[in-house]
């Protein structure tokens, strides 16, 4: 779902000169008015919504989170940055057609565990890191 | 329960907009996530009835032992499992509490079922055993074993030999002949009081190990009980629980590993 909102932002951006009245509806996303800064959005990953609890024990699904929003000068205070998205923004400021805004990305990513039966019915718990999102920043 | 209790509250805090996903939709998600999972695609156990046995029960045991740690932990960066309240909740004393330092560093851990359950003696020396089967092909890629354990439950042994204390022990079978017993080489052993029960843990690391690298030379292993004048016993009278007995109390196996290289999905 996140992907399809960023696919979605760029196409607006790409054909922005050729349909405004898209950018100014009520409920669209990509307004520079409405759009948020760079923060962590719920996201639950459901395994059973999947049809997978035959195979998959636990857990019942986890909270993923994703980022989403804007980094834009000046960066949010509480927001983690990177040195170099503080560039990013300064370059994109110069060159606003040209070069794009930092993005916004996970900064901490937590592990989960899952348990699983395979094909032979042995049962398998593993760690998959970098799967749940902590906190979210500019890059 | 808890997990269920989890589940719900998501729905009541989600900001995320909750959407029937189309079919091809969710097919997609389901074939990224198992990408992300690390599996060609979704497993299909036989499990009618699998959730009860003792192998499951031990490794979610361990999976909350581990997801309650995790909890506490947020925020250090250690990433492994963590074995020893599992072994508390799941070993009674009678089980050995063997140095758990190297499972702490365990990225995967994986129970085998058993396969096949043979009770046996050889006609001259009357000498009784229990063969036990696992098979370890199915050990996804690039993990390292680093401990293995057999285990089998204990019951109080029969009434007959109440005052007795039982030597067990395991071995595994290097080579089968039709007309004589096995070759066999000595792993484990273990001295029990018969009217102790409990789970009993055997170190099988080394032939895990071998099995691993030359599945061929996996035939199995053998318990034996002796009385300690050197007899040896049926297994079913000293109390042993196997393929016949309750399903939270079956023999299993349980294997650790640590990840020998990163995970890598395939480009597309």
């Amino acid at each position: 779902a996140a992907n399809s909102k960023r696919k979605n932002q760029n196409r607006n951006k790409s054909s922005s000169s050729q349909d405004s009245s898209r950018l100014s509806g009520p409920g669209d996303y990509n307004s520079s008015e409405q759009k948020q800064a760079c923060k962590k959005h719920e996201l639950y990953v459901s395994f059973r919504d999947l049809g997978w609890q035959d195979w998959i024990i636990a857990p019942e699904g986890y909270a993923a989170f994703y980022c989403d929003g804007e980094c834009s000068f000046p960066l949010n205070a509480h927001m983690n940055a990177t040195n170099h998205a503080i560039v990013q923004t300064l370059v994109h400021l110069m060159f606003p057609d040209n070069v794009p805004k930092p993005c916004c990305a996970p900064t901490k990513l937590n592990a989960i565990s899952v348990l699983y039966f395979d094909d032979s019915s042995n049962v398998i718990l593993k760690k998959y890191r970098n799967m749940v999102v902590r906190s979210c920043g500019c890059h | 329960g808890s997990a269920e209790g989890n589940f719900a509250d998501h729905h009541v805090h989600s900001s995320f907009i909750y959407r029937q996903l189309r079919h091809h939709e969710k097919k997609e998600i389901q074939r990224e996530i198992l990408s992300i999972l690390g599996l060609p695609r979704r497993p299909k156990p036989f499990t009618v009835g699998k959730h009860s046995s003792s192998a499951p029960l031990f490794m979610l045991d361990l999976y909350n032992a581990m997801s309650s740690e995790q909890e506490t932990e947020r925020g250090a960066a250690r990433g492994s499992l963590s074995y020893r309240a599992t072994l508390t909740t799941q070993s009674p004393p009678l089980a050995s509490l063997h140095d758990t330092n190297f499972l702490n560093d365990a990225d995967m851990v994986m129970s085998f079922v058993n396969l096949v359950e043979r009770d046996k003696y050889f006609s001259h020396q009357r000498r009784h055993y229990k063969e036990f089967r696992f098979d370890l092909t199915q050990i996804p890629e690039g993990e390292a074993v680093t401990a293995a354990e057999f285990r089998i439950y204990k019951d109080r042994s029969n009434s007959r030999y109440e005052n007795d204390t039982f030597r067990i022990t395991i071995y595994q079978v290097l080579k089968e002949y039709s007309n004589r017993d096995a070759d066999l080489f000595l792993l484990d052993g273990k001295k029990i009081r018969a009217s102790a029960g409990g789970w009993l843990v055997f170190d099988i690391t080394a032939t895990s190990n071998h099995w691993v690298v030359n599945p061929q030379h996996n035939l199995g292993l053998q318990l034996c009980v002796e009385i300690m004048d050197g007899r040896t016993i049926n297994i079913r009278s000293a109390g042993l629980i196997g393929r016949y007995g309750p399903q939270s109390k079956q023999p299993f196996m349980v294997a650790f590993f640590k990840a020998s290289e990163v995970l890598l999905r395939s480009v597309r």
